[in-house]
């Protein structure tokens, strides 16, 4: 089947692709292996601004990094979510697959584990996602991804509380952030 | 993000995400990238999938797991794809987010919506070299 093997990524990310290809085809490396090392390439490129270190900082400046890693074969799988001051997030994961009965850490909690692991604790944040941070602070806190909250959220930074008008249902689908197309996704 | 899935030399499938999140979450927000059928799921009887876009939505549908068992009833990788996202659509109609599906034997496709199109890279044997492949979105 010449259809096999195969690597596919979303987005346009070429140089992750080939790598993963590398691994998979002359390498002759397991499908796992040639997604970790796949999405390694992005998280030391920093692929759109959306992968690894750098990038989408939160409403404190801090970039928190989610990975996963599954393998078909077994249904077996290594998450983290919110990992923190580590950025090699995949290798985390698959730590976390390979070395754990467990599928997702996060937080704090998943730093320790990677730390035991002997993965390096350092910053994720750099001069150009504090730049950003920067500027959404002086742009009011705009966009945000509260509501029904007071002060307003459209106009105000925060702290924020409770509004104390009761919800309705189209309130609670509301979306005030344009989020998910290239540059700035999941 | 980045959103992969693979198949090796004897045949065996794997998935997996990467990614930093929403610029100006609320800390501790986690979007789909770790969550199984979400961001990415593999199942080696049948393929697998990896999505990626707004993943506060993506989260509550689970279209990496809708794909795959969408790819189970016999239908293409690109239209396994459609359907999940439609999914979503049915109830966001302003999602943003596009999604590769891959069957175990190979055959691979990809869906999106909310944008014009949707690139996404490909390589396997019949390629010979890594090529971004763009598809028209729902």
């Amino acid at each position: 089947n010449s259809m096999i093997p195969v690597v596919v990524n979303t987005w346009p990310f070429i140089n992750a692709t080939e790598k993963a290809w590398e691994t998979v085809y002359w390498k002759k490396m397991s499908a796992v292996d040639a997604v970790e090392r796949g999405c390694i390439v992005c998280e030391k490129e920093q692929c759109d601004g959306t992968v690894g270190y750098g990038g989408s900082p939160d409403e404190n400046g801090e970039t928190t990094l989610d990975a996963m890693i599954m393998d078909g074969s077994t249904m077996n799988m290594g998450a983290v979510g919110a990992l923190r001051r580590v950025k090699n997030a995949i290798s985390v994961a698959r730590h976390v697959l390979d070395y754990t009965q467990h599928s997702l850490l996060v937080g704090d909690q998943a730093t320790e584990f990677a730390v035991s692991m002997g993965f390096k604790e350092e910053p994720l944040e750099t001069n150009a996602s504090t730049k950003i941070w920067q500027q959404w602070k002086q742009n009011n806190c705009q966009p945000n991804f509260w509501m029904n909250v007071s002060p307003d959220p459209a106009s105000t930074c925060g702290p924020y509380k409770p509004a104390t008008k009761g919800l309705t249902s189209k309130q609670h689908q509301q979306r005030g952030v344009k989020f998910g197309g290239e540059g700035n996704h999941d | 993000t980045i959103g992969m899935v693979a198949i090796d030399n004897q045949g065996k499938i794997a998935a997996g995400t990467s990614t930093n999140g929403a610029s100006h979450k609320i800390p501790g927000r986690v979007g789909d990238s770790p969550i199984p059928g979400a961001g990415a799921y593999a199942d080696g009887e049948v393929g697998a999938a990896a999505a990626t876009g707004d993943g506060d939505i993506m989260m509550r549908f689970l279209p990496s797991l809708i794909a795959v068992e969408q790819l189970r009833s016999g239908i293409t990788p690109s239209a396994a794809g459609e359907n999940a996202l439609r999914r979503i659509v049915a109830r966001y109609p302003d999602f943003v987010g596009g999604i590769v599906v891959l069957s175990i034997d190979g055959q691979y496709g990809a869906a999106c919506h909310g944008m014009n199109t949707f690139k996404y890279s490909v390589c396997n044997q019949q390629l010979g070299e890594v090529t971004v492949l763009e598809v028209p979105c729902l």
